[in-house]
């Protein structure tokens, strides 16, 4: 199906998220052809930083995710790399 | 609190740093000493020890630099990534690097040299991140009074699972003053500091923290007070959720604060007396909008004082003893709170729960709605 046209807070929260998740929890873009997955990649990465900060784990970028993910804080990752 | 992969660390206890460069945000002695003092944050509770030397390679290098700044973790100017450090080993392992973009202070403003550093040279000896809120190795970045800063108990059970005690205190004996604890939801002994609701969700606060309880899921959320609302104190006496003016009081000693919703509002701490008080109350315990009565209902010592938030002034025939409208709680109340025409009383680890019409229906333990 077509990307559907995120609106801009949408998407720039989508960016946000990725490279937080890149950086602290390892998340990786898959290479080669897109598996079909029951949960992507993203989804995931989003639920295990949610749980690392004891936050509702909806998997989703709620307020409360994206806040956390503003707030300042220490550059080492928070899942081993 | 965890360590890193194979529980890497020094294999000696006598570590060297160098302080590569400065900051110009602050006096140079005043770097020297937030560093100084972060490194014997570790060394009162282990056998490490630190030296500094001036020239050459040390375990521990210590740097500021903005954006690219020689590894391959470039920094994110201003907020956000505030400062990374390496876990034990040669070469850059130990290292700590800080982000040139950022305001280091040795004070409140900006970002605390001295906690930052702290965390970092916990990294530098070995530990990873912590889930614990109230821990020091927790990733985000939280002010706390640096005067009164005591390393949290997580964070030194963290470091003496790798290190030990420290040898020179107690003969080595773990230390019987363990360091602060974040509260822990699921001790039945839990008592509360206040409990209000808030649009929905149950907010329930203790020493530094709070917990969020959210009705329609079981799952409860634990945070520093100060990681939302860095204006209000820690311990709070009292708080309540007015449905009249939408607003969260919150009280300790003989001031309020106000939210809407997660917003503080400006113009606040105001004192109690300006709730129209009278003023032999100095402090309130607990407080409730009842909505049956439709008004605020504030607890001091074993008395109850009704309060008609429309007029400011209390109710004809108050103060009343707490025991002869709420019979079975006592003669003191910690919380309190109304949810769905409940009213949920609290006092030291338990929790007396009545109908609208004030009969005691259920006693159960303070931590009911922390999902335990």
């Amino acid at each position: 199906s077509l990307p559907i046209a995120l609106p801009s807070t949408a998407k720039n929260d989508e960016e946000v998220a990725e490279a937080y998740l890149k950086r602290f929890f390892n998340l990786t873009t898959p290479e080669g052809p897109i598996q079909r997955r029951r949960i992507s990649p993203m989804t995931e990465k989003v639920r295990e930083m949610q749980r690392f900060f004891g936050l509702k784990v909806t998997g989703t970028l709620d307020s409360d995710t994206m806040q956390m993910m503003n707030k300042p804080r220490c550059g080492v990752p928070d899942v081993a790399q | 609190y965890s360590t890193f992969q194979g529980n890497i660390k020094w294999p000696k206890t006598s570590l060297t740093y160098r302080i590569e460069n400065y900051t110009p945000d602050m006096a140079v002695q005043d770097v020297d000493r937030a560093l100084e003092r972060a490194l014997q944050v570790w060394a009162k509770v282990t056998p490490l020890r630190f030296t500094r030397i001036y020239s050459g390679t040390a375990d521990i290098m210590i740097s500021f630099g903005a954006g690219v700044h020689g590894d391959y973790y470039p920094f994110d100017g201003p907020d956000g990534t505030l400062a990374h450090a390496f876990a034990p080993s040669e070469g850059i392992g130990g290292d700590a690097h800080f982000d040139e973009d950022e305001t280091f202070t040795s004070g409140s403003m900006g970002y605390n040299l001295f906690l930052v550093a702290a965390h970092e040279f916990g990294h530098s000896l070995g530990l990873s991140h912590s889930t614990d809120p109230g821990a020091l190795m927790f990733p985000v970045y939280s002010y706390v009074d640096p005067d009164t800063f005591s390393l949290p108990q997580d964070d030194i059970k963290g470091i003496q699972f790798l290190y030990g005690p420290n040898p020179d205190v107690d003969g080595g004996n773990p230390d019987p003053n363990p360091g602060p604890t974040t509260p822990n939801a699921c001790d039945p002994r839990l008592s509360l500091d206040a409990a209000t609701t808030l649009r929905g969700e149950k907010i329930l606060f203790k020493g530094s923290f709070f917990w969020r309880s959210f009705s329609q899921s079981s799952q409860v959320e634990q945070h520093r007070i100060k990681y939302f609302w860095p204006e209000l104190p820690d311990n709070i006496d009292a708080a309540y959720e007015s449905l009249e003016s939408d607003r969260v009081y919150l009280f300790k000693g003989n001031q309020v604060w106000a939210l809407f919703g997660y917003d503080i509002v400006q113009g606040y701490p105001k004192s109690i007396t300006t709730l129209g008080l009278p003023r032999s109350v100095t402090k309130i315990d607990a407080a409730v909008y009842d909505e049956q009565s439709r008004k605020a209902l504030f607890f001091t010592g074993n008395q109850i004082y009704s309060y008609d938030e429309a007029t400011r002034k209390v109710d004809q025939g108050f103060p009343k003893s707490i025991k002869d409208v709420f019979p079975g709680i006592g003669n003191k109340v910690d919380a309190a709170l109304q949810d769905r025409g409940f009213t949920y009383l609290f006092n030291g680890q338990y929790m007396m729960e009545y109908s609208y019409t004030r009969r005691a229906l259920r006693v159960l333990y303070t931590n009911y709605f922390l999902g335990c």
